[in-house]
């Protein structure tokens, strides 16, 4: 059950691209995910369009239903409020963007029905 | 100073293999 964010969604925090590349957290595009993806060997994005926003079973949580991949796989996941996703085209966002910028310091839109968020499965799944 | 790998940024979104 979610409790705290982790530390790297907190701005200023260096990302490495699998390219070897460091950017802060704020500054990601959607096409350094896209670009890191094709160069990993295990991993593979997938869009992840967020199809239902219910209230979670704790405080301060949310959960999200997700259709997956081209063939809209139905998943499941509880996360805090504040939790950042990428959106593509959009950037960061989040169910309570307040609260992702107040505790985060991270400029955040606000996650809504419809968006297709950024997404990782394993290559091997497939 | 830490640096993330970028793959932490993103869910880990797989479908189930049931159903």
């Amino acid at each position: 059950s979610p409790t705290t964010l982790p530390p790297f969604f907190m701005r200023g925090s260096i990302i490495q691209l699998a390219d070897g590349e460091l950017k802060r957290v704020e500054d990601l595009k959607t096409e350094d995910f896209i670009q890191s993806a094709e160069i990993s060997s295990e991993l593979k994005i997938d869009s992840s369009t967020v199809e239902r926003i219910d209230t979670g079973q704790t405080p301060n949580a949310v959960i999200i239903q997700f259709g997956v991949g081209e063939h809209k796989a139905q998943v499941c996941v509880e996360v805090l409020l504040e939790y950042p996703f990428f959106v593509f085209g959009q950037g960061w966002s989040s169910c309570c963007p307040d609260r992702t910028t107040q505790l985060l310091e991270l400029s955040c839109a606000k996650l809504c029905v419809g968006d297709v968020c950024v997404s990782l499965t394993l290559r091997s799944l497939r | 100073v830490p640096v993330f790998p970028w793959h932490s940024l993103v869910p880990f979104l797989a479908p189930t293999q049931s159903d």
